[in-house]
């Protein structure tokens, strides 16, 4: 039942148009409230499924807990963005493949594994001015990480993270012009 | 002075030096549209008195702009070109609270606009409603398509109501609409579709344009029951919002195929998680 937080959250909200601004301020920040919780008590689902698909057969499962980060949007997500090594596990809720460019915010420069251990492609996006002065960031991400995952139908991918140590040469060019 | 020209294996997208976006081009189908003054402009918000209906402000539940001509954000914009292989992309700013970023990653078969609207200024005591419009060179006429909830598309005609003779008063107002997906324009050899990562307001006020309602921020109640203007100045200043417009130009015939298969991709995009990791890769795999 630890997702019904979450749908009773949402069935309020679209049956109120919580969106539309038809409603007083203190009734947005209850609303927003009720979604913040019903997040998190969907995360402990998530938390729950992963620990029985993430496993290797016949090993214990991981005591890592899976996190969400809610401001990727602008470029925030300070549980991993100066980390040694992380992963990014991605969940594909279509029954098609899909390719999707991912983003990550980040301090420092990363190689990016896909799930066969193999490098990965991935390139260092400086974030926008404009996104650095949006009133309640608190991230010092100066970049994005994009790379391209490629991930199964109704399934999902691991992509591990690990932080370049020295000046690696960069193989991939990144032309801004003014 | 160089143009910037966004340009995968399947679509091309050109921006003038002054950020003017000039064209998007199907590379595959050599359909083109072109676009004048595609930017942010804002609707100005009737105050009213709060009262009659004729008077009602602009609030919470109406749009009822002042003058039916809205007015552009900025005269002049800065425009930053950004390549890689992954991504390249257009960041142009408007002014200090609208500007957009012209998305085109590598093998996609669309463009994206990154729009961030707000706070929006209000200390000059003017409500404003901020749209992004599309002002392109399809031959449209007065019809323009809207989803309805996600389910059926239905075909809008400006002034005009298929149940009723329509009285135009509200000529601006009057022709909106809710997007709660995608908006098109078309004509016999083109379609123009935009697909919104959120409800928004739109329509098609002009020949060939499409204008979406972003953010707004008023100082008066539309006294249809809230009781609060529509300010969200709880912080002090109003509220920033960030979200994507996903452009497709394909053929009238194919365009189902495309913009069903990216709203999938949009609305059930893959769920990110985030794990720290003790070990090193070799222990880890």
């Amino acid at each position: 039942n630890s997702i019904f937080y979450l749908s009773e959250a949402m069935g309020v909200a679209q049956h109120h148009d919580a969106v539309s601004g038809t409603e007083k301020q203190e009734v947005a920040f209850d609303y927003a409230q009720r979604l913040s919780q019903g997040l998190s008590s969907g995360n402990l689902v998530i938390n729950q499924a992963y620990s029985r698909l993430l496993p290797k057969a016949g090993q214990p499962p991981p005591s890592v807990p899976q996190l969400l980060c809610h401001l990727t949007n602008i470029s925030e997500c300070l549980t991993v963005q100066d980390q040694t090594r992380f992963t990014v596990t991605l969940w594909n809720p279509t029954i098609q493949p899909v390719l999707h460019h991912f983003r990550v915010p980040v301090t420092r420069a990363y190689t990016v594994r896909d799930p066969t251990g193999q490098p990965i492609l991935s390139e260092l996006i400086p974030v926008s001015d404009q996104t650095k002065k949006i009133p309640g960031r608190t991230s010092t991400a100066n970049n994005d990480l994009v790379f391209r995952a490629s991930l199964p139908a109704l399934g999902f991918n691991t992509y591990y993270f690990e932080a370049k140590t020295e000046e690696e040469p960069a193989k991939a060019q990144v032309k801004i012009t003014h | 002075n160089e143009e910037c020209i966004l340009q995968n294996q399947n679509v091309r997208v050109e921006i003038d030096a002054q950020g003017n976006l000039g064209h998007i081009i199907n590379l595959k189908k050599s359909l083109a549209v072109e676009f004048h003054n595609q930017g942010f402009y804002w609707y100005q918000s009737f105050p009213g008195n709060n009262s009659r209906s004729e008077f009602q402000a602009s609030g919470a539940y109406i749009f009822r702009p002042v003058s039916a001509d809205p007015q552009p954000v900025s005269t002049t914009r800065t425009i930053t070109c950004i390549k890689a292989e992954n991504v390249q992309s257009a960041r142009i700013v408007f002014n200090d609270w609208a500007s957009q970023e012209i998305i085109l990653y590598d093998e996609a078969e669309y463009a994206e606009v990154e729009w961030t609207v707000g706070p929006i200024p209000v200390n000059d005591n003017i409500g404003k409603e901020i749209i992004l419009r599309y002002d392109t060179d399809v031959n449209s006429g007065n019809k323009f398509y809207t989803d309805a909830n996600g389910r059926e598309v239905l075909e809008r005609t400006r002034d005009y109501r298929p149940t009723w003779n329509y009285t135009v008063v509200e000529t601006v107002a009057g022709n909106y609409y809710p997007v709660n997906s995608r908006i098109w324009i078309k004509d016999q050899d083109k379609q123009f579709t935009i697909l919104t990562d959120r409800s928004e307001g739109g329509s098609s006020i002009h020949n060939g344009s499409v204008e979406l309602m972003l953010h707004r921020r008023m100082l008066y109640d539309d006294a249809l029951g809230v009781g609060e203007a529509l300010n969200e100045a709880a912080f002090g200043q109003g509220l920033v919002v960030r979200g994507r417009h996903v452009l497709f130009l394909e053929s009238p015939a194919a365009s189902a195929a495309y913009h069903r298969i990216g709203a999938q991709r949009m609305y059930m995009h893959p769920v990110a998680t985030y794990a720290l990791i003790p070990q090193s890769y070799p222990s880890y795999s």
